[in-house]
């Protein structure tokens, strides 16, 4: 088995999963955890869009890849366009 | 790819770098230059012109360009040395529509061989994609994928992918095709400087393409290029300069030693499609932009050890090569791989040509010209004879320069 990845990881997963949107942005109003299930889901998008074997943890290939240089702007759009609409 | 949901609705954007890296290497010229080519890359294969404008008189342009730090009032900031590199915003009507912004805490690099730091042109050309309404995209291929992914070469010959024209085409359509149906690159008005890059800037002031003194000029498939020191310029078909900016040298001859600083003669192989360039003692042997082998002395096509050339071409009429030092020259038969016997010979028997001729070429018409200092001889097809109102002055026929104002012509040559 893979080693269990620490939980620095996991925050900077979710930090950069939800910047470059893979997770839903948390609501200002209201504390908000991620369920492993919706973790797990984008973390697979994450590998599928990165060209990484989808295993939907933050194994090393993800990790690495997350700590790669790259435009600030976002990979899925739909997330932001999503809040735009919640917003209007 | 993806679309962002937002594209331009006029063809025509301006752009502007409004502020330069403050500890890069590169001159501001050549950030201005590489934006323009990251640019281009997307003009070429649509329908969109790109202008750069000077002050921001009135106006900003749709796409301004700034090179910043940490919180830059937006909800982008950047974080440093690595991590985030850039963004662009996506077009529409709101003033921060198009502008694009790199992190001025990166090592901004152009044209490094050590894999150092950053390069610009790949950066600005993805965030040019943005700028004008792709989002990131998942193809292996594709500039628009998020992450960086080292340099893309040279800017002049720098061609998006096929996931990259097919999301931009979705958006502006296609670039108008030319009788050649090949995309082409215009000049950005006003013609910015080529880009320097570190191995190859420090003190070569680029030449004035119309004073002449070429160092060599040849046909190669088709198109006529004029060698001036670590420079050249290429004349399409057409008669149209592919820019009036020239190409560095051992940018595009991939394996010519760097110490080859001029090229003294150059000129097709008929038999073959070899091009060979020529630079004291020694040719070298290109098939397309590559070199094949090493430097081969001059001795091969029959010269003395030592000597130089200040011309060579293949004349079509009997296929051999001819091979202009001062007022003599070699003939070397190419079928037989050998020199022919009897040379040199003087070349008063080409009638009217000058001495030390810069270079001689055979256009696509079959004529042969001479060049020397900022005027050409012509011998129509088949003639050794110089047409009677020989030498012409290069620049207007041949180079898009003005005619030589009106003073004393050049000075006829005598007749042998």
């Amino acid at each position: 088995r893979a080693p269990k990845p620490s939980a620095q990881d996991v925050s900077l997963g979710v930090d950069w999963l939800t910047r470059y949107g893979y997770l839903p942005p948390p609501h200002p109003a209201q504390a908000q955890l991620q369920s492993p299930e919706k973790l797990r889901d984008a973390i697979k998008v994450m590998q599928r869009f990165a060209g990484l074997p989808e295993t939907g943890r933050m194994d090393p290939g993800t990790v690495a890849t997350m700590h790669k240089p790259r435009c600030s702007l976002p990979d899925v759009l739909g997330v932001a366009g999503l809040v735009r609409r919640r917003r209007r | 790819y993806a679309l962002s949901g937002s594209m331009w609705k006029k063809r025509t954007l301006t752009w502007r770098v409004r502020s330069f890296p403050q500890s890069s290497q590169l001159s501001q010229e050549t950030v201005r230059v590489l934006m323009s080519y990251a640019l281009m890359a997307w003009g070429m294969e649509s329908g969109l012109t790109f202008h750069e404008v000077d002050s921001p008189q009135g106006q900003e342009p749709d796409i301004l360009i700034d090179f910043a730090r940490a919180f830059h009032q937006d909800s982008y900031p950047f974080d440093g040395l690595g991590g985030t590199l850039a963004h662009a915003f996506f077009p529409g009507e709101h003033p921060i529509s198009g502008d694009t912004h790199f992190d001025d805490e990166e090592t901004w690099t152009f044209g490094s061989k050590d894999g150092e730091g950053t390069d610009l042109f790949a950066v600005a050309v993805h965030e040019f994609g943005h700028a004008l309404g792709l989002g990131h995209s998942s193809a292996p291929n594709s500039i628009m994928r998020p992450f960086y992914q080292g340099p893309v070469g040279d800017p002049d010959k720098y061609r998006l992918s096929q996931d990259d024209r097919d999301g931009l085409q979705q958006l502006y359509g296609k670039a108008p095709q030319t009788p050649y149906d090949k995309p082409t690159r215009k000049p950005l008005a006003p013609p910015p400087q080529p880009p320097a890059s570190p191995t190859h800037s420090p003190s070569f002031p680029i030449p004035d393409r119309c004073e002449g003194n070429f160092d060599a000029i040849a046909n190669i498939r088709g198109e006529t290029f004029f060698f001036k020191g670590p420079w050249f310029w290429r004349l399409q078909p057409s008669g149209q300069l592919v820019s009036p900016r020239p190409a560095r040298l051992h940018r595009f001859w991939e394996g010519l030693p760097a110490q080859v600083r001029v090229v003294q003669a150059a000129y097709a192989r008929h038999r073959d499609g070899r091009i060979l360039l020529f630079s004291g003692p020694q040719f070298w042997v290109f098939q397309d932009r590559q070199l094949e082998g090493g430097a081969r002395p001059l001795t091969e096509l029959g010269l003395p050890p030592g000597e130089e050339v200040d011309a060579v071409f293949s004349w079509p009429q009997n296929g051999k090569t001819y091979l202009v030092r001062g007022r003599q020259y070699w003939r070397y038969d190419e079928a037989a791989a050998r020199p022919d016997p009897g040379y040199p010979r003087d070349l008063s028997l080409w009638e009217g040509a000058p001495p030390s001729p810069d270079d001689v070429t055979v256009s696509n018409a079959g004529d042969t010209y001479f060049f020397k200092g900022a005027h050409y001889w012509r011998f129509p097809k088949n003639s050794i004879k110089t047409e009677p109102d020989a030498p012409q002055p290069m620049g207007p026929n041949w180079l898009d320069c003005p005619a030589p104002s009106s003073g004393p012509r050049a000075p006829r040559l005598p007749k042998a």
